[in-house]
């Protein structure tokens, strides 16, 4: 793990007294390759480890008597900062019905995301209504209302229709008439190379107006994060983050990348594939799981 | 040229190449660049593409096929891979070969898994067995392979459930679904398939080492989603250090995005 290798790294610095700039540099390259091991973004690696080298360098780490201990207090707390703010309870309040986007590409995890989603939200007294906006995917809609039926929540899709909009405009009048409070509507996986997939979710967003737009990211996504959250957020706009198969041992890097390429607030983490298994996100985990 | 090697490293990192395979890949070019006394970038790069052909060519890309027996196709991987979408491609692919083929719908946990293949299957006109969500995989793979025989199929591809690779329950429902397949058929199937997303990190190796452990008769990968900007570059430590070809590529959602792997190909996507 990062923080082994780190007080490995110290600790044969630690008989020499005070610590040279020099040896800090080389230790920081433990903490590069380590956060590219992690999946954690290269250019993002570099800035953050330039961060480090100005903290780790000031007057009273290189005077203390553990370096290695400080160092690795610095890149956690830096970590954690970088992360954002940990999540408490969902927020989904304020117009009624409240309207949620689920997109992101093909397999990262929407539709099951979407259901775990509307499960979390029934348990908080809200009353959610889903609708399968994946006109393209075989069984698409299938697989929603399997999920829908499990936690017995409404749902709206129509497997006759090539229409996206109608769909999801047809599905808010129906919510309504349902009085549900939150819509979570769930898109067809899309790549952000792809312009008319793109055109279809910024149409999508013009003419349906929703209140948050959850980019869902599998959690053992490589260097790619960083444009997968720059073409989403620049070319639709996304408010927040869910991070996908966090059961799965992978360092989950990505999540700093999208933190750091976006600055959007990453708000779920998916970690199984029962409909319970959804947290909220916490930053210090994350960055210990990071760190190894 | 210190600039040059850096970006290099750079390059190879973004495409999720690994950085102690990059590292090492720039190590090796420097010392062929010293020994060729190579002068120009573009000779280095075309050394650097010659580097990394050498790691990713294997030389058995083939499909194997039974001349005159059922031929089985196991497809596992990591969850939302691709690996039902691929099956119906692969499917495709050798029916327009004119050979006979089945699917068997072996995912029996996921909602709407079956379902999904009964779609392509349909629309293809290719036969799917399948029994209840929640049933037995084994017992659907063992229906399927009797129901193969008995239609004189070519090829019976199975669709597994995506798992992860630290589940242990599901790593061992792998290995029992690969002993049913051995008692059934009576031999080892022609193909398993390791399916691999190509915006996978790190990760992606430790994966595909456990898999192994689990399942050792792997004969080939799949690189799927190669059509957005990832790059699959944690292919190329994956095939130096197991030493298993990737015998497809997948570019798109729909039934023909599918081709054979071209090292050349697949480099120039990392290096442009
Ligand atoms: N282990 C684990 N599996 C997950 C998690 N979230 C989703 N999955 C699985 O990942 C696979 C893909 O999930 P989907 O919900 O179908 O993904 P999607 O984004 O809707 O896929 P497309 O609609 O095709 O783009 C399924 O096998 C899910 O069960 C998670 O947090 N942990
Ligand atoms: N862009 C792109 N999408 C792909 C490719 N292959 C599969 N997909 C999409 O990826 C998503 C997941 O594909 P599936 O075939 O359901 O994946 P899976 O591995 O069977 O998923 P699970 O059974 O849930 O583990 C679907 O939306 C597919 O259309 C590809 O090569 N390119
Ligand atoms: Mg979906
Ligand atoms: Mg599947």
């Amino acid at each position: 793990s990062l923080s082994e290798k780190l007080q490995k790294a110290f600790s044969k610095l630690t008989g020499k007294g005070r610590l040279s700039e020099d040896d800090v540099i080389s230790a920081l390259k433990e903490v590069q390759i380590a956060l590219l091991e992690a999946d954690v973004n290269y250019k993002v690696v570099k800035d953050f480890t330039k961060k480090i080298k100005e903290k780790a360098i000031g007057k009273d780490v290189l005077e203390s008597l553990s370096p290695g201990q400080q160092v690795i207090k610095i890149v956690n707390d830096e970590l954690v900062e970088l992360l954002g703010g940990k999540i408490d309870k969902l927020e989904f309040s304020g117009r009624k019905p409240f309207i949620i986007f689920m997109v992101g590409l093909q397999g990262s995890g929407k539709t099951t995301t979407s259901g775990k989603l509307a499960y979390m939200l029934k348990a908080q007294n809200k009353k959610p209504f889903l609708i399968g906006a994946d006109i393209y995917r075989p069984a698409a809609m299938e697989q929603l209302e399997v999920l829908a039926k499990k936690i017995d929540v409404n749902i709206f899709f129509d497997k006759n229709s090539k229409d996206v909009e109608n769909i999801v405009s047809e599905g808010i009048s129906i919510a309504n008439k349902n009085n549900s409070d939150i819509i979570i509507v769930d898109t067809a996986g899309r790549q952000h190379l792809d312009d008319s997939m793109m055109d279809e979710l910024i149409n999508l967003k013009k003419s349906i107006k929703p209140d948050e737009i959850i980019l869902v990211v599998d959690g053992m996504t490589g260097q790619d994060a960083v444009n997968i959250g720059k073409e989403f957020n620049e070319k639709v706009g996304i408010d927040s983050v869910a991070v996908t198969k966090m059961d799965g041992d992978s360092r989950g890097g990505a999540v700093i990348s999208l933190r750091q390429i976006t600055g959007k607030q990453i708000k779920l983490i998916g970690m199984g594939e029962k409909i319970d298994q959804l947290e909220l996100f916490y930053p210090d985990r994350i960055a210990s799981r990071i760190l190894g | 040229n210190d600039l040059f090697y850096d970006n290099l490293e750079e390059i190879l990192v973004t495409s999720d190449i690994g950085i102690k395979t990059s590292m090492e890949l720039v190590r090796t070019l420097k010392e062929v660049v010293k020994k060729d006394k190579i002068k120009e970038t573009q000779k280095a790069i075309e050394k650097l593409r010659e580097l990394i052909v050498d790691i990713v060519k294997i030389n058995n890309q083939k499909l194997n096929i039974s001349k005159d027996e059922l031929s089985i196709y196991l497809f596992i991987g990591v969850n939302g891979v691709g690996k039902t979408t691929t099956i119906a491609k692969v499917g495709n692919l050798l029916q327009k070969r004119g050979l006979k083929v089945m699917f068997s719908a072996g995912d029996t946990f996921r909602a709407g898994a079956i379902e999904q293949l009964k779609v392509w299957g349909k629309s293809l006109e290719i036969p799917v067995i399948s029994q209840q969500e929640g049933s037995d995989p084994a017992a659907v793979i063992f229906d399927s392979i009797e129901a193969a025989k008995a239609r004189d199929i070519d090829v019976l591809l199975i669709d597994t459930a995506g798992r992860l690779h630290n589940k242990k329950n599901l790593m061992e429902e792998m290995k029992k679904i690969n002993k049913v397949i051995q008692r059934e058929d009576g031999k080892k199937p022609e193909e398993i398939f390791l399916v691999i997303d190509s915006g996978t990190g790190q990760n992606a190796l430790a994966s595909a080492e456990e898999f192994i452990k689990n399942v050792p008769d792997i004969t080939g990968l799949i690189l799927t989603k190669l059509d957005g900007t990832a790059k699959g570059g944690m292919a190329i430590p994956l095939i130096k250090e197991l030493n298993i070809p990737i015998k497809f590529v997948c570019l798109g959602e729909g039934v023909k995005d599918i081709d054979e792997f071209i090292p050349e190909k697949f480099i120039e996507g990392i290096l442009g």
